[in-house]
């Protein structure tokens, strides 16, 4: 309408449906010292809905029985601003009932992440109608979860499951004891483990320094849970001894620059290990929070 | 780790394909010159106290 160089399309709101609710949750001392999160579940009653409410909903709109249950991670930062994380989603049936479950793992992990004193998570829960459109509006309204609304007390209130597993049972030692008798060591841990950069042929001539470093190596066992987890995390192999954390190793090469040779420094990443731990084979790295 | 891995991750570094050739009476009269040793030192000194993320 404005311009006479391209063409406009005027388009239409088409009316987005939905209804968000906030869930607080105070987790001070709830996941106990030394333990790593397995799993967080949010579980939210949803209550029936009213037969006639139903009806009036498949006379409108026959395929609109569904809504979309959508849980993000809120943060508030210092400077008041939000930032949301999206954690799960998941349709569900107008037509059904009862606990719904929801992994809400990494809202936890990010919230271990924060600096202290934390804030309590903070999960936003999203109902959207599954198909947009005014015969199906207010669909999302049908979707109830327990304890929506003032009253707040009573049965099937949200509840949060945290699936945790002792690291003083199931996880790594720390450094190996040079002591301890035999050449395997009994539990995960870190040994020290020298590498000799100057008995390396190829690196003759070419690398400067350093003539040797300790690299450390992860041996030994994990202990495996004996029950086996709470729910079917696909591909998950046994725990092994991994390097957790590792760190770069500088060196001096010798390069060649218009045939001339000159000293030259280069940083190689994930030479040295850091720290050993007990991980699932397959387990998702947790995200990093952003700044 | 071995010595195949920590060549391969130093060729990468440096984008090369192959060690070089390099001929043993130019290293020996080579002198690295202070301000790369400094560079070395600060980068050895960073490494050892970040603590990565890893695997």
């Amino acid at each position: 309408r404005f311009s006479q160089k391209f063409r406009e399309v005027v388009g239409r709101w088409l009316a987005s449906e939905a209804s968000t609710h906030l869930l607080v949750f105070s987790m001070e001392r709830r996941l106990p010292p030394n333990s790593e999160l397995v799993r967080a579940v949010l579980r939210l009653f949803q209550e029936p809905v009213p037969r006639a409410a139903l009806r009036r909903l498949e006379r409108l709109s026959p395929h609109s029985a569904r809504a979309r249950v959508t849980v993000e991670w809120l943060h508030v930062r210092e400077d008041s601003s939000n930032r949301t994380s999206l954690v799960d989603s998941r349709l569900v049936s107008l037509h059904d009932s009862g606990w719904k479950a929801f992994d809400v793992t990494e809202a936890v992990t990010f919230w271990q992440q924060l600096s202290r004193p934390r804030q309590p998570l903070l999960l936003q829960v999203t109902v959207q109608t599954e198909h947009l459109g005014p015969p199906a509006a207010g669909a999302h309204k049908l979707v109830r979860f327990a304890s929506q609304g003032p009253a707040g007390a009573g049965q099937g209130e949200p509840q949060l499951e945290l699936h945790t597993l002792d690291l003083g049972a199931y996880g790594a030692q720390g450094d190996c004891d040079p002591e301890a008798p035999g050449a395997e060591a009994p539990r995960c841990c870190r040994r020290e483990m020298y590498i000799d950069l100057q008995g390396m042929k190829w690196a003759e001539n070419w690398v400067l320094e350093p003539p040797g470093f300790l690299a450390y190596e992860c041996v030994g066992a994990c202990r495996q849970p004996r029950q086996p987890l709470p729910f079917k995390w696909p591909l998950l192999g046994p725990r092994q001894c991994i390097a957790s954390e590792t760190a770069s190793l500088p060196m001096i090469v010798r390069v060649e620059e218009g045939g001339r040779p000159r000293p030259q420094v280069v940083s190689l990443p994930n030479m040295r290990v850091q720290s050993c731990s007990c991980s699932w084979d397959g387990a998702p790295v947790p995200r990093k929070l952003e700044p | 780790l071995s010595g195949e891995q920590i060549r391969g991750s130093l060729l990468q570094q440096l984008h090369l394909s192959q060690v070089p050739v390099l001929d043993e009476g130019d290293a020996e009269g080579l002198v690295t010159p202070a301000h790369v040793t400094a560079q070395y030192v600060a980068l050895l000194q960073r490494s050892h106290s970040a603590r990565s993320r890893g695997k």
